[in-house]
């Protein structure tokens, strides 16, 4: 199964 | 801001309203920019139009702009494919004016849609130094993404110096699509061009990718460029003002 990753994981919350 | 070829902003519009209803648009001297994530947060749209590539454009002081893509792209239907755009937001006011005239003036139409409140939430996107960049002509992609959408729901994207293939597998199978290196590029518009420093393997939710390929009547050629465990960025230039960018979150094996 993949996973589905979410932005914030790589995008800091400026 | 007036843009001689408004059809130029019906297709920004376009190529944003799938992917969000609604965005608040950043106004400011240097132009407009916004940036925006779908509800699921695994995609987002970030876009710029300098005011240098507009034919006019005045912005006393910056504005946050709360505006419905859906109302928006409604609106911009009814505008003739040659008409020029005016946008514009009075001081204090309460909604946008969209006006639009035809080539030989003779028609002049004008709308007022109510602006909205939202909050804005805004990520910090890294510059990123890719591993990998691909250019390609823009209904190429657009086609592979259609097409990989018939075996399955997650597109991998490899890279090697040869060149990029995208695969997909599902119920029905399985099936992949192989593009090599342009070697002579005679049209740039039409080569494939894949610049790479190193090789890598992805794998994406094709339903995004379809959805940026929304914007692709933007520009003939589309950007992508990948890093392992990195959002993909998706980039339409829009000619002579800015460009709209798409990232995307990886889907990870578990």
């Amino acid at each position: 199964v993949q996973m589905q990753n979410l932005l914030f994981r790589f995008f800091s919350d400026a | 801001a007036r843009l001689l070829h408004g059809s130029i902003f019906a297709k920004v519009i376009e190529g944003l309203r799938e992917l969000v209803n609604e965005a608040t648009w950043e106004c400011s001297g240097n132009g407009i920019t916004l940036q925006a994530m779908d509800s699921s947060h695994v995609a987002l749209v970030s876009l710029v139009m300098r005011s240098e590539g507009f034919e006019s454009y005045r912005c006393d002081r910056n504005m946050s702009l709360g505006i419905s893509l859906v109302s928006m792209s409604k609106v911009l239907k009814t505008m003739g494919k040659d008409d020029s755009l005016t946008i514009r937001v009075n001081d204090d006011s309460d909604s946008i004016i969209i006006a639009m005239e035809s080539q030989n003036q003779d028609k002049f139409a004008d709308y007022e849609l109510r602006l909205m409140d939202l909050d804005s939430e805004h990520l910090g996107i890294p510059d990123t130094d890719y591993s990998c960049a691909i250019k390609m002509p823009s209904s190429e992609f657009s086609r592979i993404c259609r097409d990989m959408s018939i075996m399955g729901d997650s597109v991998l994207i490899c890279t090697t110096k040869e060149g990029v293939k995208f695969s997909a597998k599902g119920d029905l199978g399985q099936g992949s699509i192989r593009l090599v290196q342009t070697t002579n590029i005679e049209k740039e518009e039409e080569a494939v061009i894949i610049e790479m420093k190193e090789a890598v393997a992805l794998t994406f939710a094709v339903r995004y990718l379809s959805m940026f390929c929304k914007a692709a009547p933007l520009s003939p050629q589309v950007g992508l460029s990948l890093s392992e465990d990195t959002p993909l960025m998706c980039e339409f230039k829009i000619a002579e003002m800015g460009h709209v960018r798409f990232y995307l979150a990886p889907k990870i094996e578990d």
